[in-house]
């Protein structure tokens, strides 16, 4: 299986049209292997999006040098899923 | 053990393979089978069947489309679409409004509607969203099944890059899992309303999100949909958003809905089940039945309104 640890979900909080078009850029930069839980859309929508542990900081400082609001939605994907085939084999058994 | 229990003692508070899946639809159809049969209406490109449960009290019925889990890493719909199927044949004879339903009309339910995708879920990438066919030219596998229909193919929101998650695909209809769907609904000739199931952003959706035209019914797509999330969100709160889909989250051009509406499926709807904030794909399962439960709350208004509202 594709190992997730340390990924983790940011949430975007975009404030204008420049800055969704900010996160929006995020999308071309294909090095960086954003994964687009959802897309920058509308402003004050929250735009969610699975970063690389390789990547994380780069992706933090773009958006804090770019005055991007953001938290943490899921600080390591790879125990959220851990947690989710542990329950499943408990049923199983 | 799983594929020997009957559908009253599968656990639907969890999440569930392939192939268990495959198990409990087969249980249900020999529990009820003057009720539920199943259609296999094609294959998946790695030769996986296509699987519809058909819930039919006679023939010739018009019919009322459901289909979860077109991208596979959203695990909650395929979990609500086996939930929804059990309520189904459950409630049939007990509950009135149900009862009535299935003696107009016909109720087909596709619960894996991604079947490559889903395996790869379990087996190899949780994350996985595309199905599973190989792009000529490019190492990235996959296409995105819901920009893949014949409504605007091709067009903005969607993307020409295999390596993407939005990828178009080569052609409108080139994947056999969107194939399968278009054949049966054109040879059917009679699905009244049609409703993909999505996660995780809470909306109720309608035509269209190729182009900013609105649909001529409109206000009445609004109108029932507003309905729908009042009624989910009557029994846990859940707040829910609706319109169509380009004015409520963007321009997505090939989606299902707006080739089934294209069709002359006047109602026809997308959901974005739970969540908001918090788990996103990776919802825990003891949401599922919540979430199935308030979420058949809403597909109960859209299935009344159609019965009732016939074209």
């Amino acid at each position: 299986m594709e190992n997730y640890s340390g990924q983790q979900v940011l949430r975007i909080f975009p404030t204008d049209e420049d800055q969704v078009n900010l996160v929006r850029a995020l999308e071309d930069l294909e090095h960086l292997q954003i994964d687009f839980w959802t897309s920058p859309t509308k402003v004050l929508l929250p735009i969610d999006i699975r970063v690389s542990f390789r990547n994380l900081q780069s992706v933090k400082v773009y958006l804090e040098s770019n005055n991007i609001q953001y938290s943490i939605m899921i600080h390591d994907v790879q125990s959220l899923l851990d947690e989710e085939q542990n329950e499943m084999r408990r049923n199983r058994a | 053990t799983e594929n020997a229990r009957s559908t009253d003692s599968f656990n639907y508070a969890t999440y569930h393979t392939f192939d268990e899946i495959n198990a409990f639809i087969d249980n249900l159809v020999n529990e009820n089978p003057n009720l539920v049969s199943k259609i296999q209406i094609g294959s998946s490109y790695e030769g996986r069947p296509l699987n519809v449960l058909k819930f039919s009290t006679g023939p010739n019925r018009p019919a009322f489309w459901i289909d979860t889990g077109i991208h596979s890493r959203e695990w909650v719909t395929q979990a609500s679409g086996i939930w929804f199927a059990k309520k189904i044949a459950t409630d049939y004879g007990k509950d009135a409004s149900l009862t009535n339903t299935l003696n107009n009309i016909d109720i087909l339910l596709e619960i894996v509607t991604n079947p490559d995708g889903y395996v790869y879920t379990h087996k190899s990438d949780r994350m996985w969203r595309k199905t599973r066919s190989p792009n000529s030219g490019s190492l990235c596998v996959g296409t995105d099944p819901n920009r893949n229909w014949d409504a605007g193919f091709g067009g903005p929101g969607s993307s020409s890059n295999p390596c993407t998650e939005t990828y178009r695909g080569r052609a409108a209809h080139s994947e056999p899992e969107v194939k399968a769907i278009v054949d049966f609904v054109k040879s059917h000739g009679n699905i009244k309303g049609f409703v993909s199931i999505h996660s995780y952003s809470q909306m109720l959706l309608f035509p269209y999100g190729y182009t900013t035209a609105r649909t001529p019914d409109h206000n009445e797509l609004n109108t029932v949909s507003r309905n729908a999330v009042n009624a989910l969100a009557s029994l846990y709160g859940t707040s829910y958003t609706y319109g169509s889909i380009i004015a409520t989250i963007y321009q997505a051009s090939g989606g299902t809905i707006d080739w089934t509406y294209n069709q002359g499926i006047k109602y026809s709807y997308s959901f974005e089940l739970r969540d908001t904030g918090r788990y996103g794909f990776a919802l825990p399962a003891n949401q599922i039945i919540p979430t199935a439960e308030e979420t058949w709350l809403a597909l109960t208004k859209l299935i009344e309104h159609t019965r009732d509202n016939l074209y």
